[in-house]
């Protein structure tokens, strides 16, 4: 499903360049639940942000389901976020003057599904992450947890093929951890492929497999038995 | 140094209410090392914000040092929050347009520092967080972590008598969470008050109190010997 082939992402600041990405060769198949690690810094999110096509590497090729990114223009990358992958963001990026509902409904917007079944169906994911008595809250008016938790339902509610998530657990306690990855677990059986980052290795241990970055490289890569 | 009595905050929404502390009783002594926690939504920022003077209570009284918070003026409080606390916010509030370097100085523009010295101290608490080589990056070139740490740095540059930390290690990797609980650490063997919400049993290890919140009260208020 994805296949990264030597990815570079370079900024250059005035005279020093900083190497996000340092050469990044990996596959991940159809139905695979990654976890991936690496210390602050080490390109978790750079790398997340390419396979998730908000970001194009400085170098080196990306295919997505078989189909080159690299040579996709803005709107044909646009089309395959929001129809193919559900992303759960390191700073959530709600829009902040609308509700947790209208939030969490922003994805079967853009796949034009009608405004009773929109609702029914915001309604029903943000149950799912326990926030069914928030629904009306505009993200200032919740909790830093809350808001991760709409950040997942919006995520979740298109049912896409693919869920990136970038920490999805960073602000909530063990016990809604726990659910949330009972949720992402149970998506996964289902047949839906999981990337996530994560930075607890209590959450890694629900993925089949760890990649570890550094420095913007992959130092490990193990396959293990998901709890 | 922080006394709270009977305080309560609640939102109105619509025909609803929302009891985010529903009557918070609780003193705090000079030389505390405190850790909060509680599962999302169960107050924990909403003390935070209060405690900091960045919020009043619905009704209820808080004392800071003595002074009696609920009295004071819009000006006074502001002036108390930028000589006496430092603030870790859970979603970091840094200014997007400047640098690292220039959002940690701030707290020592409000105190009148030289520009010179300024420069030097802030650059030696971004050192101390492991950030001496993103000193000119603007928030949005840093990682999440990497942000949190700009956020710490900031807190702690103008060595204030009470650090109130709201998850400081929300997005940090478990070695680099080390270094900035061993830095609060050191702080607090210096004199400081640290108070921090987490929800990480092994950053509240760090703390000699662990007070357990849950929809709006406190439920638990434990000592400890601290790691
Ligand atoms: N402006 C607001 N209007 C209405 N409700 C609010 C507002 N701000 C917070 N709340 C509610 O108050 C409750 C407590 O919020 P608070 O931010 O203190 O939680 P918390 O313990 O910090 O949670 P987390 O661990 O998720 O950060 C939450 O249920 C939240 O929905
Ligand atoms: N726009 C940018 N300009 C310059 N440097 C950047 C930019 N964006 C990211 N970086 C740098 O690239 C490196 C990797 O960033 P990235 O966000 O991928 O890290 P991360 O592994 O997600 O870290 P964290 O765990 O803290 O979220 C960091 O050292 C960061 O400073
Ligand atoms: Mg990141
Ligand atoms: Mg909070």
């Amino acid at each position: 499903l994805i296949k990264l082939e030597a990815i570079r992402k370079t900024y250059v600041m005035g005279d020093t360049e900083v190497h996000a990405l340092a050469g990044v060769t990996l596959e991940i198949a159809h139905g695979e639940f990654v976890a991936i690690m690496g210390s602050s810094g080490s390109g978790k999110s750079t790398l997340m942000n390419i396979v998730g096509c908000l970001d194009r590497p400085t170098s080196g090729r990306y295919w997505l389901a078989g189909d080159e990114i690299s040579r996709m223009s803005v709107n044909e990358l646009a089309e395959i976020r929001n129809s193919q992958i559900g992303f759960v963001f390191q700073n959530f990026n709600l829009l902040a003057r609308t509700t947790a509902l209208e939030n969490v409904e922003l994805p079967l917007v853009y796949a034009g599904v009608s405004a009773k079944e929109r609702h029914r169906r915001a309604a029903q994911a943000l149950e799912k992450v326990g926030l069914g008595t928030r629904t009306d809250h505009t993200p200032s008016q919740l909790s830093g947890g809350q808001q991760q938790r709409v950040a997942i339902a919006r995520a979740l509610v298109s049912a896409p093929k693919l869920i990136l998530a970038d920490e999805p657990t960073g602000a909530l306690d063990s016990k809604t951890s726990v659910e949330v990855m009972a949720l992402l677990q149970e998506l996964w059986k289902a047949g839906i492929t999981v990337v996530l980052v994560t930075h607890e290795p209590d959450v890694a241990e629900f993925a089949a497999r760890v990649i570890v970055v550094r420095d913007g490289l992959v130092k490990e890569d193990r396959r293990q038995t998901p709890k």
